[in-house]
């Protein structure tokens, strides 16, 4: 089963 | 001051109506680049980026950087009142808590403008990092909405997997299964009915067809549309504004956990 990710995983605050 | 004069009003109709149902308020943010914003949906997700460059305005005064906050649902109403042939100006004073939209007819015989209370968003704005994507494809907007009005009668996650062979979109639901195969296609009279496949390696991706759906709602925008994947990253669903800019959708991936 996968789990939804959030995009803060990948994006990081600028 | 801020004053923008947009000579093809219908852009930013449209362009409102691509975001309004995944953001509900975000800051829109004005230099002298362009108009721009940038704004996740309510559950961290998605993320949109606009970008409106400023040549691409008749007229373009923004004396220094503003952010305006504003609840889209609302902007979006008072734009439906302007004509798809009006002109729309977007004028702001330095320190006012209202923005105004001008709406002038093709032959300047009726002129209205509506002001618009703004409002304080405490928004994260995210950096977006240049990546090297493993597979861009580009193809008919129409075509890609199609497929995922479709595939969500079926299944609730769309796996979008290229290989050389094309580019396949697959679900399953309760019901069955589905796969919708989209091969390479230069061989047509117009460059915007092509299917265009650049892929570095293969590269198979799970995305909430929920999110895709809303990101189609841009199709009015561009003719065409890219889809760029790489492994464990989100998403990027491109629509391109004429010669203005861009509408981008991030989606991030279903990941094994």
């Amino acid at each position: 089963l996968k789990a939804q990710a959030r995009i803060e995983r990948f994006f990081c605050n600028s | 001051m801020l004053e923008l004069r947009l000579v093809q009003g219908s852009l930013l109709k449209k362009v409102l109506e691509a975001i309004r149902e995944l953001v509900n308020d975000a800051n829109f943010d004005c230099s002298a680049t362009g108009f721009s914003l940038q704004a996740m949906d309510s559950s961290h997700v998605a993320l949109v980026a606009l970008l409106l460059r400023s040549e691409g305005f008749e007229h373009y005064r923004c004396d220094r950087n503003l952010s305006m906050g504003m609840n889209l649902n609302n902007m979006a109403k008072m734009l439906r009142c302007a004509g798809n042939d009006d002109i729309i100006t977007i004028k702001a004073d330095d320190g006012s808590d209202t923005v105004t939209f001008m709406f002038e007819s093709p032959n300047q015989d009726k002129i209205a403008d509506f002001e618009m209370k703004l409002m304080d968003i405490d928004s994260e704005h995210l950096g977006i990092p240049d990546a090297e994507y493993h597979a861009i494809v580009r193809m008919p907007s129409a075509e890609f909405a199609r497929i995922c009005k479709d595939l969500s009668s079926i299944g609730d996650t769309v796996v979008i997997s290229v290989t050389k062979e094309g580019v396949k979109f697959s679900t399953a639901g309760d019901i069955g299964t589905a796969n919708i195969v989209c091969r390479q296609n230069k061989t047509v009279d117009k460059p915007e009915e092509a299917t265009v496949i650049e892929m570095q390696e293969p590269v198979s991706l799970t995305f909430a067809l929920r999110y895709m759906n809303s990101f189609t709602k841009a199709t009015p925008l561009s003719e065409t549309v890219t889809i760029s994947l790489s492994s464990e990253l989100p998403v990027v669903v491109e629509y391109k504004i004429a010669d203005m800019g861009y509408i981008r959708f991030y989606l991030a991936p279903k990941i094994e956990e």
